[in-house]
């Protein structure tokens, strides 16, 4: 995925049968973001992977004042790019080869 | 621990914690 400075991480042990799994987010470069961050942290949060989309949780975290509404792109395209690779990894298990 | 928590009014539950050393980038 591309580095965004945003990074997603799972925040639990992916059993490939929950719908909403535990991430942690944090900033690693600030200098990728537009506006002026606030090192606040890692932010940890549930994600519904069927029914949420990603940039909808990066505005509810400009919301809360975590970021700038400049940077919602940016944080939304880190948890996308996080999700489909939660995504990617569990249809390869649910189809295996054969 | 220093951790934070911060109810969205949509009702989403984020907890502020802090970033672990090791997983910071290394330059």
């Amino acid at each position: 995925a591309e580095d965004t400075g945003v990074r997603v991480e799972l925040n639990e042990e992916d059993d490939g049968k929950k719908t909403s799994i535990a991430l942690k987010l944090w900033v690693e470069d600030p200098k990728k973001l537009k506006g002026k961050y606030k090192d606040t942290g890692a932010i940890e949060f549930t994600f519904d992977l069927v029914h949420e989309v990603p940039e909808v949780v990066a505005q509810e975290m400009v919301e809360s004042g975590f970021f700038l509404d400049c940077d919602v792109k940016i944080v939304g395209k880190s948890i996308r790019d996080r999700v489909a690779l939660i995504k990617w990894r569990r249809e390869r298990t649910a189809s295996p080869n054969g | 621990s220093p951790t934070a928590q911060v109810v969205h009014s949509a009702g989403r539950r984020f907890i502020v914690s802090p970033v672990p050393e090791a997983r910071l980038k290394e330059q």
